[in-house]
């Protein structure tokens, strides 16, 4: 799992 | 994405391109704040620190490009041009930003959903960008005359974020494992910061006047 997560939003 | 997404997208970036044809066109940034401009930036660069590492599409890497360009053009023009920062309110601008800056940080360190650099920088975004409006609202309480591009600007601001608001909803029935409670609870108290905003925005709308904001 990437250390980001969600993000794909602005 | 979904349609109510990019609406929200497509409503922010209209809301800068207004803000931006002022300036330009008029040569006058009468009415607008500059601390909230300048806490848009610092939202800017806090929450896109991913930008050139985590490649998620184009178009939101272009997005990334244009949000973080337009903000800082946009402080840059309010403190340095030589015309257009003749009509700066700095008088009426008095809110101070820095009072929301450091419990943002304070609770993003203490709220988030994971505890790493980048995850606590986005946490302080979203939780800044929630209390961002807060000058330019008190500025556009005080402002007798406002303009009417000024009004558009804050009201498509406020449209983007009851968009993402309707595309968390969608995203929530229609994704699974879909749960940014942080994003919402902080997009929501952004929402609902602009309420009073809407109703006299509406209110004026309907009766064909100007918009003024009781004192």
């Amino acid at each position: 799992e990437a250390e980001f997560s969600l993000k794909d939003e602005l | 994405m979904n349609i109510l997404r990019l609406a929200g997208d497509m409503t922010h970036l209209i809301s800068v391109i207004v803000l931006l044809l002022k300036i330009h066109s008029i040569k006058s940034c009468a009415g607008i704040s500059l601390k909230t401009q300048e806490l848009y930036a610092l939202v800017f660069v806090s929450r896109y620190l991913n930008i050139f590492t985590d490649f998620i599409s184009l178009y939101n890497t272009i997005m990334k490009l244009i949000f973080l360009g337009t903000s800082f053009s946009i402080v840059w023009y309010m403190r340095y041009h030589k015309i257009v920062r003749r009509s700066y309110d700095k008088d009426q601008d008095t809110f101070r930003h820095y009072f929301l800056v450091l419990p943002c940080l304070i609770l993003a360190l203490l709220i988030n959903e994971r505890f790493t650099f980048k995850e606590i920088m986005w946490t302080f975004s979203l939780y800044l960008e929630a209390v961002a409006i807060l000058p330019q609202l008190v500025l556009l309480q005080r402002t007798k005359n406002t303009d009417n591009l000024t009004v558009q600007y804050i009201f498509l601001l406020g449209a983007y974020r009851a968009l993402y608001i309707l595309n968390w909803i969608y995203r929530y029935f229609t994704e699974p494992d879909y749960l940014h409670w942080i994003t919402w609870i902080s997009g929501l108290v952004q929402t609902i910061l602009y309420g009073d905003f809407f109703y006299y925005y509406f209110l004026s709308w309907k009766n064909n006047v100007k918009l003024q904001l009781p004192a």
